[in-house]
């Protein structure tokens, strides 16, 4: 069984451990304060209370034996860095750690970090993205040229069917799949009619997905 | 111009703040540190430091103008659930609010909050689903049947073509773009060939583009 070392139970590594635990992988939880290991305790497969800056205790721990462990101390910038060096210095294959300003990110990445990761600020774009297009759920950005977005069914839309639209001609959109309630619609056709509470994918350039709320 | 009220300036909030100066909008940012109102000062439209759990400020603030405004309070509960209310009572018509707990979410949700973010969990979820799938740098999920990930090319796919690794045939999966350094290929066809460093979306089934490692 796949098996991950998770330091660092914030509210980012308790998100990484429970999400870990679901897809069924076996996850040793780590922190150096009792309170966060006792919350965890009788959901993962194994918790320890250490601290992960201590060479020793990761080795007793039996990091040796982990080929994945994430580093999730966020705001103790040193902590996270040293105990990034520790693990990369055991052995461990794949370490993914968490930076909360650039710098942090820049100096977990010379010592060695595999990937780094940015919350808070991955977040704060979409929120932001969301806020200039209100009918954006997610998105994926490929490029600059090509995003995907899920959307919703704006007010102007709703009734209205993909020809009606016009969004290939208009738009220079492709609408992928539309979604009402558990129902996907995945090859969706001129004929098919957006309905109010309905969501979307649609592919096309970010600019052009940011006009359809021209539509 | 569009103008966003943001309060506090923490790693969340500071995220939005710089997304939505980059958009284009106009950002009125509050936190009752001065240290953090310091940090942005410059970078910002307006920088208030006060209280924004007491109603008053907010108003003399000039919140009853701003349509939208985003609660990055975090650790703070007490404050992020206070802060909430008065917006809404002061008529913000959108408020977005961050919430670090499913209990914080809900209690978010019934004095109103328009939208509820949870940023830790999220970036929690993806970590996990990338360490289950090392290949996988973004995705959304479309309802349980359908998902569109952006992925890298794995060392088995490298060199081969799509015919080759017959991704439709052996895994149901539609490649949609591939992206070579700056250059992505929206209209990927049979012969074009997957090379180490490229990038591609693909859209599938989360359990069939999950098998896409075993290509
Ligand atoms: N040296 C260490 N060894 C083990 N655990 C540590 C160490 N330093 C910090 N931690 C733990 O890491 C966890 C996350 O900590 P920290 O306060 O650094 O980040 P945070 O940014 O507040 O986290 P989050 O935003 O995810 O809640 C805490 O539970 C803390 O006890
Ligand atoms: N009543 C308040 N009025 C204005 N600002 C506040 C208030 N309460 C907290 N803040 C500010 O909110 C910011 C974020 O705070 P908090 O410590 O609650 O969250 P956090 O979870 O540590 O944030 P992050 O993870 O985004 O760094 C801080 O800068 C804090 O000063």
């Amino acid at each position: 069984m796949e098996k991950v070392a998770v330091i660092g139970l914030g509210r980012f590594g308790i998100g990484v451990v429970q999400e870990l635990m679901q897809i069924g992988y076996d996850v040793l939880a780590i922190d150096k304060k009792e309170l966060m290991v006792n919350e965890v305790v009788d959901s993962v497969t194994h918790a320890l209370i250490l601290d992960s800056t201590n060479k020793d205790a990761l080795i007793q721990a039996g990091l040796k034996t982990f080929q994945t462990a994430v580093v999730g101390i966020g705001e103790n910038v040193e902590a996270s860095i040293l105990t990034t060096l520790m693990l990369k210095e055991i052995g461990v294959e794949k370490v993914i750690s968490r930076a909360i300003t650039n710098y942090h990110g820049i100096i977990l990445d010379k010592i060695g970090a595999d990937k780094i990761v940015y919350p808070e600020n991955e977040i704060g774009i979409k929120v932001a993205r969301a806020i200039a297009n209100p009918d954006l759920i997610d998105f994926i950005e490929f490029g600059d040229r090509l995003s995907i977005a899920e959307m919703q069914v704006s007010d102007n839309m709703a009734g209205k069917s993909l020809s009606e639209l016009q969004l290939r001609n208009k738009f220079n959109v492709n609408v992928i799949a539309i979604k009402r309630g558990a129902q996907t619609n995945g090859t969706p056709g001129p004929d098919d009619v957006f309905e109010r509470g309905d969501t979307f994918l649609v592919s096309g350039t970010p600019k052009n997905i940011s006009q359809l709320k021209n539509a």
